[in-house]
């Protein structure tokens, strides 16, 4: 139960089904 | 084996000079050999301690300025593991393959799993619509080498990064696992963390145990830096990670570590050296058999029993590594709030030990599409420090706090099963288990 210096805390969510084909930009050759 | 002791390399990688055109093949394996030089050191510590095996970094054995044209000479012919090859014995049989008999040797003379990150070529023909003008592909390889020395994966990253202009996306995401004395490992290379295929499809579909991450992060503050987010990637996907990270304190890459699903066993973040760094943790071999393997969370039931805070405060709107965040600003010394943004409804209850004028917290809520440097669905719940009280401050990074907190609970109606709990402290150290935990009906608070 110590106070805690807290900087930052998160729910980081990640919703998948609505990412498109790939996530990276790179060369991009195959799209 | 119930157990096993695992070993991760951050390793601070010796860069080739910036050339315009590629250097000799002999040149490059001088290169390539310095890096490996200091791995070997490394391997050789981890086994003496007792390590049956030790991840190295992404880009661990050249590093990462190339052209397409420049990493050629970096590049070998590296087999489907299919094939049952022990380079170290016999490293002629697929062409010349320095590098990997070198990486074999390595694993098979220590009797240690050695995963490194190198690079392949694959030659191509115009028979191929997609093959590159040049005739062949290259790809960001993982390679593992068992105890024996024998090649036992090989995997392409799937998710480039914008400037890995030097490399070619592979035609498909690849589901690569295998077999152990200490479970079923999967292998994948940094950014592909993010991805559902094929870091959910692994864990989730091949019910792989351990993870091992080649990775070159660098450290995004306040919510994508590699240790925060590589642990708490652990505990939401229930499995242990094994993440290597280079060292470049220029590029803010640091931050390796050791995570099981229910703790983080050993991490390293060090901006202050160019140092390397090992790190050894036992973990279990299978963590789902266990009696401490964590339950699944429904991360929006209790965010959805409650209806939502009122308050007369207004909103403000605030950046986020690119992503527009909806803020409200944490005004007394307790309190509760609510932030809607779209779909997400982020709740926070909180009591500081006193409200101090000179620091400012905000709660954020952020549901949408990432568009920089890749792009990906995110919904986000947070508690942060502002860098200052200047509330336009609020999401750049910030690195120590003096407010501190003796309760806080955070929750979201999260449209997805898929959320990554994270809490770091004053210092950007990781808060341990022991002060803080996820319930089951998905609120992130203090251990009362």
């Amino acid at each position: 139960g110590a106070p805690l210096p807290v900087l930052v805390t998160a729910l980081y969510g990640r919703v998948f089904e609505k990412d498109p084909p790939r996530l990276g930009q790179g060369p991009g050759k195959l799209q | 084996l119930d157990t096993f002791i695992a070993a991760v390399y951050e390793h601070a990688v010796i860069l080739p000079n910036r050339t315009e055109t590629p250097v000799s093949k002999d040149e490059a394996l001088v290169l390539m050999n310095k890096n490996i030089d200091v791995l070997e050191k490394a391997v050789k510590l981890a086994a003496t301690q007792g390590a049956h095996i030790i991840v190295t970094p992404e880009d661990g054995i050249y590093g990462w300025v190339f052209t397409r044209e420049t990493i050629y000479p970096y590049l070998e012919d590296i087999p489907d593991p299919e094939v049952n090859w022990i380079p170290c014995r016999d490293p002629q049989r697929f062409g010349h393959a320095p590098v990997q008999e070198r990486l074999s040797c390595l694993a098979k003379d220590n009797s240690i799993y050695v995963v490194a990150n190198i690079g392949d070529k694959k030659p191509c023909n115009a028979s191929d619509p997609q093959c590159p003008r040049d005739g062949r592909y290259q790809y960001n390889t993982d390679v593992v080498f068992d105890s024996e020395g024998r090649l036992v994966a090989r995997y392409h990253k799937y998710n480039l990064f914008a400037p890995e202009v030097q490399f070619d996306f592979p035609k498909a995401s690849e589901l690569v696992t295998f077999d152990t004395p200490f479970g079923k490992l999967g292998v994948f290379t940094c950014f592909d963390i993010f991805s559902h295929d094929p870091a959910v499809v692994v864990v989730d579909e091949l019910q792989v145990d351990s993870v091992l991450l080649p990775t070159a992060w660098y450290n995004t503050l306040p919510l994508l830096s590699a240790v925060p987010f590589h642990s708490a990637w652990a505990k939401a996907l229930r499995v242990n990670l094994l993440a290597a990270n280079t060292h470049n304190t220029t590029m803010h890459m640091t931050g390796s570590g050791i995570y099981a699903p229910e703790a983080v066993k050993v991490y390293h973040y060090d901006m202050e050296t160019e140092s390397g760094q090992l790190m050894l943790s036992e973990l279990k071999s299978r963590p789902r058999r266990e009696p401490t393997y964590p339950e699944a969370v429904d991360w929006r039931a209790y965010a959805s029993s409650i209806e939502p805070f009122l308050s007369e405060q207004s909103e403000f709107q605030g950046m986020i590594y690119f992503d527009k965040f909806t803020f409200t600003e944490l005004k007394k010394n307790r309190g509760n709030y609510t932030v809607c943004q779209k779909d997400l409804c982020c709740h926070l209850t909180y009591q500081m030990s006193e409200k101090r004028s000179d620091e400012a917290f905000v709660l954020g809520a952020f549901d949408g599409l990432h568009v920089v440097e890749g792009q990906y669905y995110l919904q986000i719940c947070t508690l942060l420090k502002c860098q200052t009280t200047d509330l336009g401050t609020c999401g750049e990074p910030v690195g120590s706090a003096f407010t501190t907190f003796e309760e806080f609970s955070l929750s979201g109606t999260f449209g997805t099963s898929y959320v990554f709990p994270q809490l770091v402290l004053s210092g950007s150290q990781l808060a341990p288990e022991r002060h803080y935990e996820v319930s089951r009906d998905g609120r992130l608070r203090n251990r009362s």
